[in-house]
């Protein structure tokens, strides 16, 4: 089953 | 002082129904060189980022730069009160708690305006990092919209693959399973309908279909579309709008399938 990830876990935050 | 004015509303309208249902609350970041707002929705799965460049704008003047805090669901309700050939100027005075949407009609024989209370946002603006990605797909609107339509039909997501045969999307649900498959144009007779594939390396990920059908709500925007992927990075979808600026989305993909 396909786990639907973060944008954070992408991107850090400003 | 802030005041901006649109050429149409239209261009107005068709943005607040790209965005409008993935973020409920937005900070307008108005600057000197143009109007930006960066929004994720509420599960932090999707991205959407906006520019509206200064010059793209029939007037506009931005003396000390503003952070407009925006319901779009209000702004779309007073949006829907305008023509769509209107002219729309937003304005709002230093120091002042509303944004003025004045409508004045082409001929000038009519003139309304709305007042719209601002809101505090406390937003996070995230550092998207400039990306290599492993390919670009470039395609109509209308094709990725079908595509994600269709799709729908048969699962909740979409595996993208890119490799040497084309760009193939695949969906697997309870019932069944789907594909579509684009391949590269040959021929230039007809430049708006191509589709154009740059693979650096081939390249596969599965995302949410709900997103994708949300994002493709832009395709009124602009007649391409560019999707960008890259192997463990969010997908890019981008609208670009001639010479205003783009509306952008990034999704993360899922994962561990």
């Amino acid at each position: 089953v396909a786990n639907q990830s973060r944008l954070d876990t992408f991107f850090k935050a400003k | 002082m802030f005041e901006a004015r649109f050429p149409e509303a239209l261009l107005l309208k068709k943005i607040l129904e790209s965005v409008k249902d993935l973020v409920q609350d937005a900070n307008f970041e108005c600057t000197e060189s143009g109007i930006t707002l960066q929004a994720m929705d509420n599960a932090h799965v999707s991205l959407v980022t906006l520019l509206l460049r200064g010059e793209g704008f029939d007037l506009y003047r931005v003396d000390k730069p503003e952070s407009l805090g925006i319901n779009l669901n209000s702004m779309s309700k007073i949006m829907r009160c305008a023509a769509n050939n209107d002219t729309v100027t937003l304005d709002k005075l230093e120091g002042a708690d509303t944004v003025r949407f004045l409508f004045e009609s082409p001929n000038a024989d009519r003139m309304s305006e709305f007042h719209l209370k601002l809101m505090d946002i406390d937003s996070e603006t995230l550092e998207i990092p400039e990306s290599m990605y492993h390919a670009e797909i470039e395609l109509p609107s209308a094709e990725l919209r079908r595509i994600v339509s269709d799709l729908s039909t048969m699962g909740d997501s979409v595996r993208i693959s890119v490799s040497k045969e084309g760009v193939r999307f695949t969906v697997r649900g309870d019932e069944g399973s789907g594909s579509v498959i684009l391949r590269q144009s040959t021929g230039v007779d007809k430049p708006e309908e191509a589709i154009h594939i740059v693979m650096n390396e081939p390249v596969e990920q599965s995302f949410a279909l709900k997103y994708l059908n949300l994002f493709c709500k832009a395709a009124p925007l602009s007649a391409r579309v560019q999707i960008k992927l890259s192997k463990d990075a969010p997908l890019l979808v981008n609208f670009s709008m001639n010479n205003i600026g783009y509306l952008s989305y990034y999704l993360a993909p899922k994962i561990g399938d």
